[in-house]
């Protein structure tokens, strides 16, 4: 159990420096155990440092470094056994426009053996998407599904997001 | 092999069956606040056993069955069936797709089917162990994730690690 | 102390009820002392039905709702003793496009009397403001700021959020 | 009264002297992930007399200096000053214009300065009570509040109402 754990983390470890640095464009970023003697119980610590920036402890980091630290963790565990299916619930919330795209851009990458579902209320993740589900709640209470736009039938329009109005 | 479809009857704003079509590639969901969206994720998250209440933002498991409106009654049962492709022939059967279903009444019974077969919760994990199905942190990650994976104080950022390994 | 306490939270109260059923358009939402006769140690109970919906708790209500429920009762605690200025940092990133411009439309009615500062990715809310700081960090490490656009000299232009490109 | 302008000088992304014109209205302030926007309200909140480190994003008040970047050297001293505009002579001085200023030394040595001349930090905050200025809840609104808010788990809601009354 120790060494798989142990390879598992080396694993982990390599694909977290790689996502980072291209979420990041730049940067460097590791994991480390920080008792190597005893891995299983070891708590872990992120070194995480923006390109140009001096190293910062994780609190102080921006909101959206933050968040886009967390996704290449969350990303390099994903990539050592793929799931067949990925949601993600307004990840994109704190993040800039350039970042978004950066997002997406890995996530289409990985789209070809993962299906992901993404919440969102960001107009460049839903322009991005290939498929457009729209959740309304037209009877208070009662949620309904209409699909707007399907791989198939590619429409143009101007998505609202507030289908309540 | 990838997830078909969602069916959801009674579960929290879906007092009516609904299907969910699901296709490969990326999908965005979109919709005003409080219109169902994240409760898609609940119900996936559920049918594929989750029993931590506090994930599906309760504090009792009952609390996912429909509970009315202000014109409608409550419903009795929450039922959520989960029509997986098996076109890699990955699951360990013949057929081309897998139904997972999960039900729960308000007197606290539940029931898990296969293929519409009564079966238990343990028979479904068996099935999916080594797919990368499940509900697992890094297939279904939500905006407060973010800092539960960052913060030293939880043990999530440790648990993402053995889920993987 | 107690009477003082007493009647500061009757007033918040009132302000929480009428601000809650403006940013939902209806609904109806309450705070309440658990423990009456203990005024200064009593935890205090917040209760939030959005309209057309039956009661639920705070955990089940969606993100947005919620975020919408806080901004509530912090804009009720402002009017009673409204500060001379208020800062919001990324405060609209649970909410959709309706919700912001409900949010909008309050704040705009409070800044006669209070200078207000938002910190936002959104572009609804760039929009709408008097005026817009452009923060950027051309040399990594190093933040500068640019004035965009002044009440004085209303330009209009594409914002982009991610200046860095 | 109004805010009329912050100066920062060696506050953390802050290393050269930067100005912070403030308008009454609503101004709207957006840039890039991590640029520095959060860091002008966290400079704000130091200079009303913060104390709390945590609220600073810091674990140590001597990280709230510049610490340098891969080109600049860190600096030895954080300053900041924030002017008042006493149009309506509510600040019982007779200046139209009142300066705070806070500033902290590597060595831990730290002064307040009232219209620049030094003073202690309970001078400061006598001027400024019942002038609704100051580091409160309710001025100061960061996305992360809103569950502290919303929890019953934490003392934010009660700490709310204290400020208030
Ligand atoms: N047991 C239940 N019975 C009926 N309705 C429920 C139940 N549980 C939750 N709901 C409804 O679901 C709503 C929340 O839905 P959900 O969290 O999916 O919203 P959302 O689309 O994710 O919104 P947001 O964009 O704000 O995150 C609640 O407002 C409530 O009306
Ligand atoms: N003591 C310090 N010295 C130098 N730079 C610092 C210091 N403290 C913080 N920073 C810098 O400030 C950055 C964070 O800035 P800030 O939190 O204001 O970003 P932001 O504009 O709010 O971004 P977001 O949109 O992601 O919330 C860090 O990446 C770091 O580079
Ligand atoms: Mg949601
Ligand atoms: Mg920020």
């Amino acid at each position: 159990a120790k060494n798989l754990f142990l390879s598992t983390f080396e694993e982990v470890r390599k694909n977290f420096q790689q996502v980072f640095e291209e979420l990041f464009t730049g940067g460097q970023a590791d994991i480390r155990l920080l008792s190597e003697d005893d891995p299983l119980e070891s708590p872990i610590e992120i070194i995480a440092r923006p390109r140009g920036k001096k190293l910062l402890s994780i609190t102080q980091m921006s909101g959206g470094e933050r968040a886009l630290t967390a996704i290449s963790l969350l990303f390099a565990i994903y990539l050592v056994k793929p799931s067949p299916f990925c949601i993600l619930d307004e990840i994109d919330a704190p993040l800039d426009d350039a970042n978004i795209h950066r997002f997406l851009k890995i996530i289409k990458n990985f789209s070809d053996q993962t299906q992901f579902i993404i919440i969102t209320h960001n107009k460049i993740t839903m322009e991005a998407s290939d498929n457009l589900y729209g959740i309304t709640m037209e009877q208070p209470g009662i949620t309904k599904v209409v699909s707007v736009r399907f791989q198939e039938d590619v429409q143009e329009g101007v998505v609202d997001t507030s289908l309540d109005r | 092999m990838y997830l078909k479809r969602l069916e959801l009857l009674g579960f929290k704003s879906f007092p009516d069956k609904t299907v969910v079509k699901l296709t490969p590639g990326v999908t965005a969901v979109v919709g005003p606040n409080g219109c169902g969206k994240s409760n898609i994720l609940d119900a996936l998250r559920w049918v594929l056993g989750e029993q931590k209440v506090s994930l599906l933002r309760g504090s009792k498991m009952e609390e996912i069955i429909f509970n009315g409106t202000r014109d409608l009654k409550p419903l009795g049962m929450a039922e959520v069936t989960l029509v997986i492709q098996n076109n890699k022939g990955i699951l360990p059967t013949e057929y081309s797709e897998v139904q997972i279903t999960r039900r729960l009444f308000r007197s606290g019974e539940s029931e898990y089917l296969l293929n519409k077969v009564p079966c238990r919760l343990k028979d479904i994990t068996e099935m999916l162990m080594d797919t990368g199905i499940g509900a697992h942190v890094y297939s279904m990650i939500q905006q407060d994730m973010v800092d539960a994976i960052l913060s030293d104080r939880t043990d999530d950022r440790r648990f993402l690690f053995e889920e993987a390994a």
